[in-house]
This record gives C-alpha cells, sequence and structure tokens, in this order.
C-alpha cells in the first residue's frame, strides 16, 4: 500500500520535528513538496529507530508510537556523513 | 546508544533550577532533580552541585509554550521536555504543563525524564534500544528503576568508568547482592532433565519447565523457587517450546506449539498471543530452541536437526537459503531442548541434562577441561557438591 502524501500532516510534521524528514514542515503548504518516496523512507528510518514492524506505511503500531509522550530532542541529529572529518 | 558528538571537558559540573514547576514542593524537585543527576554520576566521576548564584554549566527551567528557544512547549502529553547537548550549552527545560509527580503512577514521572534529559545535557543522543533511559519514548513510571547497560555504556565512553569509584562488576551484568542459593532442587537435580526453555531478562536467567519456573543465580537457583508461570507470568501457558529476550526492544518472547507471546517484563503486551507466522514469518511451528546470537544480534530458531535466521529488519526476515543444518554450528546436536545467550556472551545449548558452551568467536563448542557436553546439574543448579557452574564459565 502506497502512503498517500498529503493525508496525515501530523505524521509529516512528527518526522520532520524528529529529524527524519528533511524539510521544514511548520509551513503546512510544504506538504506539497515532499515525494512520496522521501516520505515512504522517513516512516521506514522511524519504524527502524523504534524497533517497529519496518513496512514504509503509516499503519496502527507506528501510529501508536508516534503518539507517546516523548522527548523533544531530535532522534537524528545529523550524520557522520555530513560532519566534517578530520585528517 | 547514539552520541551527539560534543562533551564536558569538565567532571565537576554546576547547575541551577532557575524556574520551579507551579503546584509543587521546590524542596521536593531539587531532591528528585538530585537524584536523575546522580544516576549519571553513579557510574562515572562526575559530580554535579547545585549552585543559587553565578554562572553554572547546566541551567534548568520549567516552563509553558514558547519559552525564548525557539522551541516551544505543546502543553500536556506530546513533548515532555528537551535539552542542549554540551556544545550548545547544556540546558534542560521542562514542560510545565505536564503534571509531574514523585514515584507514582499518575502523571509523569519527574526523575525519569529529567535523568534522561540529563543525558542529552552531557551529550547523548536518542538510543534505539527502546528499554534504555535515553530511548525518546516515556514508557511511564518504573517502580524499580536502572540505568541500562546501552547507556552505562554511552555515558561511560564520553567520561570513563570513574576509577576513583567502587564500580559494577567487572562482567556485562549489573548485579545487586548476590541472592541466596538453594542447593539440590530436587526436580531439576534429576538426571537426564529436559527443560523446556532458558533466558535471560532484566540480568536474571530464569528457566522453565512444564508448568513451573526457576530463577538461577550465579551459581545455582534462587531461594523461594519453583514458582508457577501462570504466577510469573499471567497468561503465558506451561510447556512452552522456547523464550528469548530481544536486547533491543526489551521485550520476551515465548513460543509455543504456533503461536507466541511477547512480554514487557511480566506483563503480556495486548493482543497476544500471536500466530508465528504473522510475526515470525518464515519460522515453523514448535520450535525446539531460539536466542539472539550475540555475533549478530540476529534472532536463530532451531527445530530438529535444522536451524533459521531471523532478521526483523530484512524482507523477507528469514532468506530462501534457511532452514541450514545444524551441523554448521560445529558441536551442537541436533533435537535441542533450548538455548541460551548467557550474560558472559557465550551461547550455551541444553540437551538431554547436558549442556555446550558455544563460543562465538571460533565458531564452535569450546573445548575446555572437563570437556563439553557437561551435566547441567551441578554447573547450572548447585546439585551434589560441586561448587556451582560459575568456576567453570568463567573459565
Amino acid at each position: 500500500a502506497a502512503p498517500v502524501v498529503n493525508s496525515d500532516p501530523q505524521a509529516m510534521f512528527y518526522l520532520s520535528q524528529f529529524g527524519y524528514l528533511n524539510a521544514n514542515l511548520k509551513n503546512p503548504g510544504s506538504g506539497n513538496l515532499i515525494s512520496e518516496d522521501a516520505l515512504i523512507s522517513a516512516i521506514k528510518d522511524f519504524q527502524a529507530f523504534a524497533q517497529l514492524n519496518i513496512t514504509g506505511v503509516m499503519d496502527d503500531e507506528t501510529k501508536e508510537v508516534m503518539s507517546m509522550p516523548r522527548c523533544g530532542v531530535r532522534d537524528k541529529i545529523g550524520t557522520a556523513g555530513r560532519a566534517r572529518r578530520r585528517r | 546508544y547514539a552520541l551527539q558528538g560534543s562533551r564536558w571537558r569538565v567532571k565537576a559540573l554546576t547547575y541551577r533550577i532557575s524556574s520551579y514547576p507551579r503546584n509543587v514542593k521546590r524542596s521536593e524537585v531539587d531532591a528528585e532533580l538530585a537524584r536523575a543527576f546522580n544516576v549519571w554520576s553513579e557510574y562515572t566521576d562526575l559530580t554535579f552541585t547545585p549552585k543559587a548564584s553565578g554562572q553554572v554549566h547546566i541551567d534548568v527551567r520549567f516552563a509553558r509554550g514558547e519559552h525564548g528557544d525557539g522551541d516551544p512547549f505543546d502543553g500536556p502529553g506530546g513533548t515532555l521536555a528537551h535539552a542542549y547537548f554540551p556544545v550548545y550549552g547544556g540546558d534542560a527545560h521542562f514542560d510545565d504543563a505536564e503534571s509531574w509527580t514523585f514515584r507514582s503512577y499518575r502523571g509523569t514521572n519527574l526523575f525519569q525524564v529529567a535523568a534522561h534529559e540529563f543525558g542529552h545535557s552531557l551529550g547523548l543522543s536518542h538510543s534505539d534500544v527502546r528499554a534504555s533511559l535515553m530511548a525518546p519514548f516515556y514508557r511511564g513510571y518504573d517502580s524499580s528503576f536502572k540505568l541500562h547497560e546501552d547507556d552505562i555504556q554511552a555515558i561511560q565512553s564520553l567520561y570513563g568508568t570513574g576509577k576513583s569509584k567502587n564500580k559494577r562488576p567487572a562482567s556485562a551484568q549489573v548485579t545487586e547482592a548476590p541472592e541466596k542459593t538453594i542447593p539440590n532442587d530436587p526436580e531439576l537435580c534429576r538426571s537426564g532433565i529436559k527443560i523446556d526453555a532458558i533466558f535471560t531478562e532484566s540480568s536474571s536467567t530464569y528457566l522453565f519447565k512444564g508448568d513451573s519456573y526457576w530463577k538461577l543465580t550465579e551459581d545455582g537457583v534462587a531461594a523461594g523457587y519453583p514458582r508457577s508461570i501462570s504466577s510469573g507470568w499471567p497468561g503465558l501457558p506451561g510447556s512452552i517450546d522456547a523464550a528469548f529476550t530481544y536486547s533491543k526492544n526489551g521485550r520476551t518472547y515465548f513460543f509455543k506449539g504456533s503461536q507466541y507471546y511477547r512480554f514487557s517484563g511480566k506483563t503480556m503486551d495486548d493482543g497476544y498471543p500471536k500466530m508465528i507466522s504473522d510475526g515470525f514469518q518464515g519460522i515453523p511451528s514448535s520450535v525446539d530452541a531460539a536466542f539472539v546470537w550475540s555475533g549478530n544480534g540476529k534472532i536463530y530458531f532451531f527445530k530438529d536437526g535444522q536451524f533459521y535466521r531471523f532478521d526483523p529488519t530484512a524482507k523477507p526476515p528469514v532468506k530462501s537459503t534457511y532452514p541450514k543444518p545444524i551441523a554448521n554450528w560445529a558441536g551442537v546436536p541436533d533435537n535441542l531442548d533450548a538455548a541460551l545467550q548467557y550474560t558472559n556472551g557465550y551461547t550455551y545449548f541444553f540437551k538431554g541434562g547436558q549442556y555446550y558452551r558455544f563460543n562465538d568467536r571460533t565458531f564452535a563448542v569450546d573445548s575446555a577441561d572437563p570437556p563439553f557436553p557437561r551435566a547441567v546439574g551441578p554447573w547450572w543448579f548447585g546439585c551434589n557438591t560441586m561448587n556451582g557452574r560459575g568456576s567453570g564459565m568463567m573459565q
């Protein structure tokens, strides 16, 4: 099942807020600019991090974990690949 | 665990609570936050000193909504708090709209959330180990909170092990006072004993047989056992086939026939049991043994003369090249009773009153004196006069 990009703005905001989607979704219109592939990839990243079944789909289990109270610090804070390397 | 990339250069850190929550006694907040800092100082040489005036390393504030850092709080639920890594100042902010509580199942436990946030203040990012303190999700009040091994490794990788203090044992396990051991349990000390399952959960090793279970100590069986499975793990039937605890989410999985049961601690998760064919696609019914192998973190299932490797992150989770013959595990027999990844890192296989210690580095059953297989009674259950299994296991 393919997720519909604009169907769940809350989930997209969540994925953006915690570092899974590289987009600023404080502007609601920017959801239109996110490709389906990017969204699926973000959902998969979140599912992998939360130890859920990796489906790429916003299933009930994923929604349930996203609704849990949590820390406001991003889960993804930049990867080693993006970091400046020491010689 | 994950590190953000910055840390404090000094180990004597200071903090101040510059804004307190409404409707909570200041003295209680002071005590809980000091306790939360102590979670980290217990395993390192870090010290945390409250300071009433002047500059401090970590400023702690309770605030509502927008509070000046561009990252507003969202009211009750949702995000509870946030904190800044050392490179950004280390400050910790808590949402004052939450109902902060102490030692209560109601509201949100301040101690646990603060200990988590202070982990960020010290340089730790979120961990993907669900049972760790640095996992991002709040799981409710834990009356027997203990810092997870994942968190200990994380903080010690930044600040060392704290040589000046009396630290935890060298083994990966964090132990409390040694438990009283009862020798010569009549059921376990029968020769040729066939056990159903054995697994380690929260640093304790449990053995299941029929409708009973035993807790194992370092050198035998803990006092007060056996107990009935139905009293210890409500909802779980007797005579299970296999069990393991998955360290990545801290949950224990039990297998019986075509079904499996998932437990968080001693509580069965909602919606269980489920069919093995649904949750563990590619794994057959009525398995003999299951464990997580330290060599790669994957889950292995054994049945008759074959084994299956299950990788939850792969599609399909069991490759088409499985099952494979158990003979691939040099020295391990067919038709096992149970298997276990023990706290010392070795994998142990059990069959008909004997056990085999598998060396995950040489990928073979260890050659040792006395050789494997050995009788489980004296080495695992404290039977007869032999001095427990401890000495043998440590070789």
